[in-house]
């Protein structure tokens, strides 16, 4: 795992977060479900909460889909290539592109379009993100940098849990394993972790 | 676009689904290496600036196999845990062309993505290390 230069996270006195959605992408309920739950998977091994609310301004995360420039200086660049983005705390933008195949839910790894991308896998990785994370080089971590499409990848490993715990913290209800569904992590090949 | 189940993707998009996504350009240059010239090495050179493995945004990068590309290589390589042969091998573009974050990997020219491991580590292994 790694972070952002300087380390920055979110206060002490902000760790119940809300956030919300970009009010003209009109995002029905079943694609921010799909939030809530990539979400959850950082608050099960944190302190941190996070609650949806309706008043993008005043939330502490803010999620938008856009397509090519959007006016932060990083553009998006149609199917495949770059998924998304994220700022570091506590800026709370977090941006996917409109112009991907999202594919909310079922098995993903079964879509008969080559581009096909699972939202939730992006999801995860991009809150990552919004709560001070950098990349990593572990494969199996959500905080790898890329993604196959037509691949789910939602659980949190060993490597993420880590870093995270780091900047806040254990959830005093963590038991150690956030991994309900073992089908539902990608193969690993091992590699040996220090 | 947005399918709340695989199902629920329309033929029309299955059949442009063979369309080219940004980065597969970047395959025709399998075998490349340091000291060539080829025409399109600028926009890799743009992907390398873009994720934080070249530092420096000039105007107009060149077409040039460069030093400067073969260390961002380098540095990608160490930091997708692959050979570090500072060439354009076919594992190399492999991950290069996969879809990712945009988020840089290097940031400010400090790349602790790879625990910070220098590349001396992968050619000569002085790192002491405790397993947990």
């Amino acid at each position: 795992f790694s972070f952002f230069p300087g380390t920055p996270r979110w206060p002490s006195n902000r760790q119940d977060l809300t956030y919300s959605f970009l009010p003209a992408n009109g995002l029905t309920d079943e694609v921010k479900a799909v939030f809530t739950s990539a979400f959850q998977k950082w608050s099960t091994v944190t302190p941190l909460t996070f609650t949806q609310v309706d008043s993008y301004s005043s939330a502490d995360i803010t999620i938008g889909f856009y397509t090519g420039d959007h006016g932060d200086g990083e553009p998006f660049d149609g199917v495949l290539g770059t998924l998304a983005h994220a700022f570091s705390p506590t800026s709370g933008r977090l941006h996917l592109d409109g112009d991907e195949n999202w594919v909310v839910s079922g098995d993903v790894t079964k879509a008969s379009v080559s581009t096909a991308v699972d939202l939730e896998s992006v999801a995860v990785h991009e809150i990552g993100h919004l709560l001070g994370l950098g990349h990593s080089s572990v494969e199996d971590a959500i905080m790898y940098p890329s993604i196959t499409s037509r691949t789910r990848k939602v659980e949190l490993a060993d490597d993420d849990i880590q870093g995270i715990q780091l900047l806040y913290g254990t959830n005093p209800n963590y038991n150690g394993s956030t991994t309900s569904n073992t089908q539902e992590r990608e193969s690993s090949g091992g590699d040996p972790r220090y | 676009r947005f399918f709340p189940n695989i199902t629920d993707i329309p033929p029309w998009i299955k059949n442009n689904a063979t369309s080219k996504a940004p980065w597969d350009a970047f395959n025709k240059f399998a075998g490349c290496r340091p000291g060539e010239k080829r025409e399109g090495l600028s926009q890799l050179k743009q992907y390398f600036n873009h994720f934080g493995y070249i530092p420096n945004s000039p105007s107009n990068f060149s077409e040039d196999f460069d030093d400067e590309l073969e260390k961002a290589l380098k540095s990608y390589q160490q930091n997708f845990k692959l050979n570090v042969t500072g060439q354009l091998d076919d594992q190399t573009l492999q991950q290069i062309v996969r879809p990712r974050c945009g988020n840089a990997d290097v940031i400010n020219g400090t790349s602790s993505m790879n625990s910070g491991r220098s590349s001396s580590f992968h050619t000569t292994g002085h790192l002491h290390t405790t397993a947990h």
